[in-house]
Parts: structure tokens; sequence; C-alpha cells
């Protein structure tokens, strides 16, 4: 999992997926 | 040869599905829709994003994508109810069904397509829903939950075919012989205009810009001196001067980016060759067709690419 | 080719328009307007692994566990060798997924009817590990690790296909307990 600090009350983590032979990185934000 | 050229390139654009447009590695935003409007414009332009999938987490799926559209209705509504000034300020991302809603919008059918489904299929679809993008989603196995795997653009897709057809260099007969773009009924406004008619028009006419004429002394048309985009509504409530009633829409371009790349012009004796040459190179939206005088003659857009290579 | 960008459309040379049509006074009233570029300058988003603490490890872990027990969660009895490890399990049960009938519009209007799917697991895994980066350097890092049945009897039927469960798995709902569980240290802290 990585993350950022949180700013603005808001938050955002990710995590780098392989979907068959390519990797994406999802970024999820969400409020804290 | 022109014939040829495009069949060739629709068995190529059959032949790939959109799985094969994505990088080997890319970055997908997506936003949780308990944020805030305001904080998620502030994440689109911190990420140089105009669009980004929602994620519904109480019902743990997709919600449907966050355009500028759905800016332009929350200025509408605003407009609409200024009363409501303080709904705007707290304003979620769940709220914004409510929004179209309140403003008699139908909601943004999000068409959306499997990732190995063919290229073809996804821009067929993209086509008939009007849509500039398109989620790919597929399915969890474990959970059967939606996953949206990617966001394929017009632009993307363009790009992809401008870069891997090498027949594109044959496409040389000239828009005045193609009858593509559109020349009939185009809304025109002047630097004068206030910007609230200029977002009324982009919603009234289901558009994605406006272009802006140079005023003459004597109510003659005048050339074409900038435009106005969906997406300049961004910058205008970043800005907070959306609730600006008086506010003139070249004013209201005072706002843009510096590093903004400009307006692509063309004229009729352009063809796709050259300018699927330009896209491959340049974040392009569309293209405003011009007489040698500058005089707007009509607009070109990656739709009206799109759908004339796929379809003809 | 006549393609070209339109002069007048640049922001440089759109300003220049505005301002040389407009009276002074007006030119006042724009800079009163807070009519300046947007900035692009992006304020580089920073990275990290997991989340950083300068607590004392045990002080973390204490956190880390009633975090857990405020959000619900269970977790295994560490063993003696993986005191700084945690392995948690979540009950992951919002609005049941649904088959679309049409997987293809996954903005459905709300009106539509949609039909719930059986046996889908419930419980979904994640370990929580602290890390030492150097002295009073800690790291506290998440793993997604995979979906279980509450209903043990069903968890034998075995994880079929399980390379293959990886290759499409929705990064989500683990991104989302992940924010869950930050927010409530956060807000303890």
């Amino acid at each position: 999992l990585a993350t950022t600090s949180i700013k603005h009350n808001t938050l955002a983590v990710a995590s780098i997926v392989r979907y068959k032979q390519k990797y994406s990185t999802q970024i999820l934000y969400a409020p804290l | 040869e022109q014939q040829a050229a495009l069949e060739s390139m629709r068995q190529f654009i059959k032949s790939k599905t959109s799985y094969d447009v994505l990088p080997v590695s890319y970055r997908l935003i997506v936003l949780d829709t308990s944020l805030l409007v305001k904080k998620s414009l502030n994440i689109l332009l911190q990420n140089n994003v105009v669009s980004a999938p929602l994620w519904n987490s109480t019902k743990s799926k997709f919600a449907g994508l966050l355009t500028s559209t759905d800016f332009i209705n929350v200025i509408q509504y605003y407009f609409q109810f200024p009363t409501k000034m303080d709904l705007v300020e707290s304003l979620t991302l769940d709220g914004l069904r409510d929004i179209e809603r309140a403003i008699g919008v139908a909601p943004m059918e999000t068409a959306s397509i499997h990732p190995f489904k063919s290229l073809y299929d996804a821009c067929l679809k993209m086509i008939s829903s009007k849509a500039r993008r398109i989620p790919l989603v597929d399915k969890d196995l474990k959970t059967q939950r939606e996953i949206v795997v990617s966001v394929l653009t017009q632009y993307r897709i363009l790009k992809f075919v401008s870069l891997n057809c090498k027949e594109i260099t044959r496409l040389n007969i000239p828009l005045k012989e193609l009858n593509i773009g559109t020349y009939e009924g185009l809304s025109t406004v002047s630097m004068s205009t206030p910007v609230m008619d200029v977002i009324h028009l982009l919603t009234s006419r289901n558009v994605s810009s406006v272009p802006i004429l140079s005023e003459t002394q004597d109510g003659s048309q005048g050339t074409l001196i900038n435009v106005y985009e969906g997406i300049d509504v961004l910058a205008l409530i970043k800005g907070g001067i959306y609730n600006d009633l008086s506010l003139s829409v070249g004013e209201a371009l005072l706002k843009r980016p510096e590093d903004f790349e400009g307006v692509f012009t063309c004229t009729l004796n352009d063809k796709l060759s050259t300018i699927l040459e330009i896209i491959k190179k340049n974040r392009v939206h569309r293209l405003f067709v011009v007489d040698d005088q500058g005089f707007l003659k009509g607009v070109v857009t990656l739709s009206d690419i799109l759908q004339y290579i796929l379809l003809g | 080719s006549t393609i070209a960008i339109l002069p007048s459309s640049l922001p440089q040379l759109h300003r220049a328009y505005i301002m040389e049509h407009l009276t002074p006074e007006q030119q006042q009233v724009i800079q009163s307007k807070n009519l300046t570029p947007l900035s692009t300058k992006k304020s580089k988003t920073r990275w990290h692994f997991g989340i950083r603490s300068r607590s004392y490890p045990l002080d973390v872990m204490g956190e880390i566990y009633r975090a857990l027990q405020n959000l619900g969660a269970e977790w295994s009895k560490p063993s003696e060798e993986e005191l700084w490890t945690i392995r948690v399990r979540w009950k992951y049960s919002p609005a049941k997924p649904t088959v679309d009938a049409d997987l293809d519009d996954f903005h459905k209007p709300e009106e539509e009817e949609e039909e719930p799917v059986s046996n889908t697991p419930d419980m979904m895994k994640m370990q929580i590990q602290l890390f030492q980066l150097e002295p009073n350097n800690y790291l506290v890092d998440f793993k997604f690790g995979g979906w279980e049945f509450s209903n043990p009897e069903e968890n034998k039927a075995g994880v079929e296909g399980e390379d293959d469960e990886m290759s499409s798995f929705s990064a989500y709902p683990f991104l989302h307990m992940a924010t869950r569980l930050i927010m409530e240290l956060a807000v303890n802290s």
C-alpha cells in the first residue's frame, strides 16, 4: 500500500495491481 | 486509395482490443463518492486530469465517471437556485445525481465495455452514447465486483490508430470533399457575452466548446478569435468566480493556465493524413475550420473523425 | 497543410486582447476579480510505502489493535516469531454485488432491479506489518490477503484458480478498508 500525507482532510492511498500483462497503479482519494 | 486505406484501418481496429491500447503501466485515479465536489475538483487539477471514475464505498461499486459536464451542472444549479450557495459548498459527489434531477438534465449514461472486447466495439459504443470516453470494466473473479480497469478517451484511440496505422498517409482527400464535421447552425458568441450564457449553450446544445468571434462595427460576422471549452469551467469553479453573473467569457478565459496549447484551426483543403499526424503529437480536442480570412466555416471533432474512420 | 494554432487563443495574446479593449477602470475591476491564470504547478504528490510512525513499536501495535477493534475487525493470535505482524479478517458485506445482466452499463439508474449474487466471499483478509527503517523510524505496511467466507463450510471449496484470481482483482475494497484504518489511527492519535 502506498499513501500520501493527509492534506485538506483528504487521504490518498494506492496500490499497484497487475491486470493480465499490464500494471495499473490504482489511486483512491477519500475524505478523512 | 482512401477507401482501401480506411478498410485496412478498420481491420486493424477490429483486430485490436481496448486492452491493447493501455500502456504497460499506467495510473488510474478514482474518487470516493463521499468526497466534496470542490475537493474533487482540486484533485483533478492537481493530477492534470479532467475526469475520473467514481467509487461508492458503501455499495462497494463504481458509480459512473466524474466529467466537466458535472461541474457545468453544478454551475447551472447555482444560477437556478442562488439561495442554495451553501449547498454547493457542501455538495459531495454522491449529490451530483440530485443536481441533475434538480436542473432537469438526463443523467450521463456511462456506457462501459469489457477490456477484451474489440476496440471497434468500444468506438461504436462511444459514438452511439455520444460519450468522449469509455470506462473499461471487468469483474473481480472472486467477489463478482466490478473493476474499472481504465478509461479510454477518443483522443487516446485516435492517437493509437495514428501511431500504428501507416495507412493514414493515404488519407489525402481534402475535408471539403469528405463532408465530415459540422458546418451549419454553429452557436457562436463574442468576447463580451456573459460566461453564464456560454455555459448554458454548452448544455442546451450538448456541445463541448463554443467559438468566440470578433465584434465588428457593422454587425457583420467577425473572425474566429477564441473558443470557450467545457473544461474551462473547472478553472472558473477553482477560481471561485462562478458566482459573478457579470463576468464576460473574455474575462473568464483569463483563468486559462499559461501552458494552454491554443485552439487548432484548419481549412477545407486539409486532409485526414495531416490531421492525424497532428493528433499524434498534440493533445487536439477538435479543429475549427476557417477560410483564408479567418472566418469560421465549421468544426471537426474527434467524434467526427472516429465516426468517419469506422463507418465512412 | 493549413493546420495552425489560432494565435489570439494563446493565453498571453488573449490577455493583451482583453486589456486593450478595456477602459483603465475596467482594467482595475479585472485585477480585483482574481482573474489570474490557474497555476498549473503541480505540488508533486509524495508517495510513501505504508504509513510512517515515530512512536515506540509497542505503542504503534497497541494503536493498530485498538483501531482494528473499533472497526469491528478480527485477527488471529500472533505467533511468537511474528509479534510485529497482524493477520486481520474483516467482514466486508456492503450492498451485495449484482450480476449485471449486461455488464456494459455500470452506471445504471437506481430504479433498475438487480438480483444479488449468492455465495461471494464476505471476509477480506489483510496483513499489517511493522517494519523498522532506522532507529526511531518505523513503517506500517498493509497487504491484501485475499477473500474468505465467514461460513467455514464454504471455505472448504478451495480457491479455484488462485493465480487467475490475482489476474483480475479489484483493489478498491482493500484500498477502502485501508483508508478506514488510517483514518481511525489518524483520528485516535
